[in-house]
């Protein structure tokens, strides 16, 4: 028969329902139901395959956007980058709390094992107890850390931080900034400046998969300002559905890089799309 | 009163000429939207617009309330729902009050430690701190140097890995100096993590605490409820403060947590300064989430 919109809307509440439940933003929802009303009305299918194929469409839409978000292989960036004699410079951004300052030091024990060096700028200088906690991964990872006082720019730390790279042939610096709500325009200003003055090669939105609907206003709004190349997901071993990374994938087109799946160094995980659809499909 | 922010958030119902199906369902729809897009629990919304639907259409109004007034009431009975049902806590002068954080990673235990340190001493409290957390880097540092602002000694043990004797050896040191509230801070922690919740049994065993204070970010999603749950199986849960109301989330995900705890919301964190702290109001709190 030819599909008509309501024969789409029966499936498509089910589905909206499971997404709604996976913490993806009503936005993207939205977005993702005209889209496929758009390519479905109007073509013919069998009756009792509606539902099925609707339900597949969605996760080859799905699937597509990630893949229209591109692929990152930070680590074979950070070996280019070596061959040309410069070090990597990645910095890290997002609301307050979200893992930020543990990705960090997740990432540098990835590289350590990938055998890079690696020295990392404690560039939250505002935060109580910031630097203590930066510099004691530092110290458990065996590295570098150059920091400053509470109340300095983190945009001096950092220049810091490159400048020692630079003068001690390291292959990466990894700049931790502080929590940041995207509703404050000092301190989306203050990461802006960050990024002018340090020019990373590439940044990083740390954001929470436990998150909701929020999850869109901060990708949007850091995305914005800094325009991130890509993101990691923490805490997705708190059972989250992750829903947050179609929300950060379809309004910025930048991939998931990594997931957080612990407190402990080694429990970052590659973002693995098929995975990620199976377990919000399957 | 939360009536007459309701009555804001529905300026078009109650600007209409007449009241009919064709509006009332157009009023659930738009509840719908607001409460999806504030991340309310998907099964409590359906609940709730459902449940506006049916009283709307088929309840008369009892005597004196017009249409319109009926219907806002409806809404309000409904959202009221979503908050806690159990008698919020209150302080005991005289006697020692023993309150314990809990809350998943990052949720702001720390910084709401400090800040209801300094609120209850500016409200006439004796108050101490005791830093529990002996997990993450940095921790005791982070409490110390906030709770120097509000003058409130914090006990702590840097390198003694064992929480339930921090909170044992604290309550010891603060014994006998009178004080009327101490505060205890504890690791992050969620539902997955089965050696944390033990730990957290362990705690709850040694502190025995008169409060059990589940701390909330007010960004979460719809996992709220599941945890909340979890939390609650582990030390039941008295109170509920719902954090980072200053980012642009809504906060309806939080509320889960009142319906999974039965707890009361009691304050809000507004801001990262200790001062950011606020006494929870239902009328505002639902105005943003319609809003
Ligand atoms: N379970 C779990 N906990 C995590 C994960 N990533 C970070 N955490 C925890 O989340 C809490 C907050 O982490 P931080 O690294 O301090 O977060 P942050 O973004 O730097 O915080 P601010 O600098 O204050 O904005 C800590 O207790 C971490 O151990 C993760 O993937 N899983
Ligand atoms: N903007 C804003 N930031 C907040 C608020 N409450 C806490 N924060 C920030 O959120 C981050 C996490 O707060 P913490 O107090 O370290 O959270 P926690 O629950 O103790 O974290 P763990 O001990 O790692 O589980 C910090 O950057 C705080 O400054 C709030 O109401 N608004
Ligand atoms: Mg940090
Ligand atoms: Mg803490």
């Amino acid at each position: 028969k030819e599909l008509k919109e309501k024969d789409i809307d029966a499936v498509l509440f089910e589905l909206e329902v499971a997404l709604l439940e996976s913490d993806v933003a009503t936005e993207v929802i939205d977005s993702l139901k005209s889209d496929l009303k758009q390519k479905l009305i109007g073509t013919t299918v069998e009756k009792e395959q509606i539902a099925n194929i609707v339900k597949q469409n969605l996760r080859q839409h799905i699937s597509n956007m990630f893949d229209a978000a591109g692929k990152v292989d930070i680590l074979s960036n950070i070996e280019k980058k070596k061959n040309t004699g410069e070090p990597y410079i990645i910095s890290f951004m997002g609301i307050n709390g979200t893992g930020k300052t543990t990705t960090v030091a997740k990432v540098a024990y990835l590289l350590r094992e990938n055998k890079f060096s690696v020295v990392i700028a404690a560039a939250d200088t505002y935060r109580a107890g910031a630097i203590e906690q930066i510099t004691e991964h530092a110290k458990r990872l065996n590295l570098k850390i150059i920091a400053q006082n509470y109340g300095s720019d983190p945009a001096a730390v950092s220049r810091d931080a490159v400048l020692y790279a630079k003068s001690h042939k390291i292959d990466c610096i990894l700049i931790d900034t502080a929590g940041r709500m995207q509703t404050s325009k000092n301190l989306m200003d203050q990461i802006s400046k960050i990024n002018k003055v340090v020019n990373p090669d590439f940044k990083i939105f740390v954001g929470d998969s436990l998150a909701g609907n929020d999850t869109i206003n901060q990708a949007r709004e850091f995305h914005q300002y800094t325009k991130f190349e890509g993101s990691i997901l923490t805490k997705s071993d708190a059972d989250a559905r992750g829903g947050a990374a179609i929300s950060i994938v379809k309004v910025t087109s930048t991939p998931i890089l990594y997931l957080g799946v612990g407190q402990e160094y080694k429990d970052l995980k590659p973002f693995d799309k098929d995975s990620f659809l199976e377990s919000l499909f399957g | 009163n939360l009536k007459n922010g309701l009555r804001a958030a529905l300026k078009k119902i109650v600007n209409s000429s007449g009241i009919d199906e064709a509006l009332i369902k157009e009023l659930a729809k738009d509840i719908q939207r607001a409460l999806l897009q504030s991340d309310v629990n998907v099964k409590l919304v359906f609940e709730i617009t459902k449940n506006l639907e049916e009283r709307s259409l088929n309840e008369t109004p009892p005597p004196g309330l017009s249409r319109k007034d009926h219907i806002v009431k409806i809404l309000y009975d409904e959202l009221a729902k979503l908050l806690g049902t159990e008698k919020q806590y209150e302080f005991q002068p005289g006697k020692l009050n023993k309150v314990l954080m809990l809350g998943i990673q990052g949720s702001g235990k720390t910084t709401i430690t400090a800040k209801l340190a300094k609120f209850l001493t500016k409200s006439g409290y004796r108050v101490a701190v005791i830093g529990a957390d002996t997990f993450r880097p940095g921790a005791l540092t982070q409490l110390k140097t906030m709770c120097e602002k509000a003058n409130v000694e914090v006990y702590g043990e840097e390198g003694n890995s064992d929480s339930p004797q921090i909170v044992k050896n604290g309550l010891k040191h603060f014994e006998n100096s009178n004080f009327d509230v101490i505060l205890i801070d504890t690791a992050g922690r969620h539902k997955e993590e089965k050696d944390l919740l033990e730990e957290m049994k362990q705690i709850s065993k040694v502190a025995n605490q008169d409060l059990t204070l589940l701390i909330i970010d007010g960004t979460i999603g719809q996992q709220c409820y599941n945890q909340a749950e979890a939390f609650h199986k582990t030390a039941p849960v008295g109170g509920i403060i719902i954090t980072k109301l200053d980012s642009s989330a809504k906060g309806g995900g939080a509320l889960a947590a009142a319906s999974a705890t039965g707890a009361q919301i009691m304050y809000i964190g507004t801001g990262e300064r200790i001062d950011d702290l606020e006494k929870f109001s239902p009328t505002r709190f639902v105005g943003r989430l319609l809003g």
